[in-house]
């Protein structure tokens, strides 16, 4: 499962029958720089290597006869059990349609999302979706939704106002009154730190009570997704993350931090710019990422 | 020494957490770290708050570049600004926010929509365009980019504007066609100019980590890059992958956004970004 650089560093001690202190301390600064350049949180490398010396001055190494093999295997255990299980797929409301929100930062991919998801559940499950344009602040954000949406024969809700709330909260009204089977609600990026932007989006949910919030966090965001995340999460309750951009080829450490911090399971992840580059999350290819 | 080193171990190890959890890159917050160490020890220095002040010291002159950190204009106008970048990270905005700031000093812009492919990236130019008073040349969705920057370049020509800013779609710099897309976008300048685009600045998100450091290696490899719009700069990350590309890559940046209104750019400031990092 390990690759690169962790294999170069294991293999290099593997013929050592004991882990000396110093092999273990040259492991540990290996595998802290690996997981830094792979954007893992500073704070989160620092309780895993704590946690993973711990593990390695423990009998199960210290008095096995391949104890490099049993740190891999422990480094391994540890990177999979941090980035939760596969969670992937949608559960549907028995009553009413199933409403779902996206919320994140600028520019990480909502909008693309949205009509991903929309498209997923169509096909997937054969169910009925339609979406409501609740950003009034980017230019052409609504044409932008109605464009994407149009190619994949999604309807979608927006008005004129300015009032997202209003537009959530009748949006939802028309479409279950309609009879439609999923609800997802685009709303405007926003700064964690934006008191006025944050109360809104917390005002769109008390109004619609959606099923599933879901963060949409750009995989290649660096040391600061913790903070990011936790601060979305308090505020608006996150049922679940959508990793996008994956096709950066970033390492997609901030995916293991938040996980780690937010405990939320990451839903979904895009890979790509067409509609088809979406799917359900599986941590394993994560981990081997991470580690890569 | 051997006593301020060990006292002081917890005191050198805060200073690389904050230059990393800036997002500067391990191997360069190492390198400045350990070259402030080595000045402080070989001159007698152990007041703590000295040392800071000269790691920001430091930080500011790998920043500073002298000439190249202004915008360049060519002698022969219009002068042509290409805006790359991967997804989302706010070209276009800047490019906007850029055009308002040049027509504030008086010159003549014109705006390449030469995003064809993503849904209503035209729209969105044309929006701030309007708004501004400034002309967008476009052809319509999923036409050739080179064809609407060769219009773009015939029609700042003829109206002898100062400046042609061009937005390209965003794309990642993993996919080779895309990158040959660019390329060939820039060799339409060329051709038509006989000489490169005076300016060619990457669009970085500040909340990217470590992969923009491979996004300007690559997209300076394809296409030259002549500088860094550090966007986003209102949120809580510090950007601090640019140092790693100052400092490894020699590309400096030239400006900053700070927000979504029209007003939030500013031309980069090393102290102010580098006073930042460290509040
Ligand atoms: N390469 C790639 N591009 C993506 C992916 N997801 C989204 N994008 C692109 O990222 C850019 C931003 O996507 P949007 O959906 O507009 O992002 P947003 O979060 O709605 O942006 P705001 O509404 O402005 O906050 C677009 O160019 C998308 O095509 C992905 O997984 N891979
Ligand atoms: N807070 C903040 N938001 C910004 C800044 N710059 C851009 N944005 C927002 O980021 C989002 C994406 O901006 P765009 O200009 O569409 O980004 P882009 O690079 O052109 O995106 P693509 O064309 O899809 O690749 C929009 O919601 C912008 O309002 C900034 O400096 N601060
Ligand atoms: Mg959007
Ligand atoms: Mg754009």
């Amino acid at each position: 499962q390990l690759t690169g650089k962790f294999e170069d560093l294991f293999f290099r001690i593997r013929n050592k029958g004991k882990l000396s202190p110093s092999d273990l301390d040259a492991a540990l600064r290996e595998i802290k720089l690996a997981l830094l350049e792979a954007d893992v949180n500073f704070k989160v490398v620092k309780e895993f290597l704590g946690n993973l010396k711990e593990r390695a001055l423990g009998k199960e190494v210290m008095e096995s006869l391949t104890p490099y093999q049993q740190v891999i295997k422990i480094v391994n255990d540890e990177m999979t059990r941090m980035l939760g299980s596969s969670e992937g797929s949608v559960n549907f409301s028995s009553g009413g349609p199933t409403i779902f929100m996206m919320v994140g930062l600028q520019g990480t991919g909502k909008t693309s999302s949205v009509i991903k998801l929309a498209n997923f559940i169509k096909s997937r499950f054969g169910k009925s979706v339609a979406l409501v344009a609740a950003d009034v602040y980017r230019p052409a954000a609504v044409l932008q939704l109605m464009d994407m949406a149009g190619k994949i024969g999604v309807d979608v809700y927006s008005e004129k106002s300015m009032d997202p709330v209003s537009i959530s909260r009748k949006g939802v009204e028309k479409f279950t009154r309609d009879g439609r089977d999923a609800i997802i609600i685009d709303t405007a990026g926003r700064l964690h730190i934006d008191e006025n932007m944050m109360l809104e989006v917390e005002n769109i949910r008390k109004a619609v009570k959606p099923h599933q919030v879901y963060l949409v966090l750009d995989a290649m965001t660096g040391q600061e997704a913790v903070n990011i995340a936790s601060a979305f999460n308090k505020r608006v309750e996150c049922d679940g993350l959508i990793l996008t951009k994956l096709d950066s080829d970033t390492r997609g450490g901030a995916a293991l931090s938040v996980y780690y911090v937010v405990k939320k399971p990451i839903k979904f992840v895009s890979s790509g710019e067409k509609i088809e580059d979406f799917d359900i999350f599986h941590p394993e290819r994560i981990a081997s990422r991470i580690l890569g | 020494w051997n006593k301020f080193k060990k006292s002081n171990s917890q005191f050198w190890e805060e200073l690389e957490e904050q230059l990393i959890s800036s997002d500067v890159s391990v191997d360069t917050a190492d390198m400045i770290i350990s070259n402030i160490r080595e000045y402080a020890y070989s001159n007698n220095i152990n007041d703590t708050g000295i040392i800071r002040d000269l790691l920001k010291k430091e930080i500011i002159k790998i920043l500073n570049c002298g000439i190249n950190e202004k915008l360049k204009f060519s002698g022969n106008p219009p002068s042509v600004y290409l805006i790359v970048g991967v997804n989302g990270v706010g070209k276009t905005s800047a490019i906007a926010k850029l055009a308002a700031m040049l027509k504030k000093q008086g010159k003549n812009v014109v705006m390449a929509a030469a995003d064809t492919y993503r849904s209503a990236a035209t729209e969105q130019l044309q929006h701030y365009g309007e708004r501004l008073g400034i002309e967008v040349v476009h052809h319509q969705k999923l036409s050739d980019p080179g064809a609407v920057v060769y219009d773009s370049l015939d029609k700042a020509l003829a109206r002898r504007s100062d400046v042609l800013i061009i937005d390209t779609a965003g794309r990642m710099q993993t996919s080779f066609n895309l990158m040959e897309e660019l390329k060939k976008i820039k060799r339409v300048v060329f051709k038509k100019l006989d000489r490169d685009p005076d300016e060619i600045l990457i669009v970085i998100d500040s909340t990217t980590g470590q992969n923009a450091r491979h996004q300007a290696e690559v997209f300076h490899r394809a296409i030259g890059l002549t500088g860094v719009i550090l966007t986003k700069t209102d949120g809580t990350s510090k950007g601090g992958i640019v140092l790693t590309i100052k400092n490894e890559l020699q590309i400096p940046v030239k400006l900053v956004t700070n927000g979504e209104k029209i007003e939030n750019i500013d031309l980069f400031d090393p102290e102010k970004y580098t006073g930042a990092i460290f509040t």
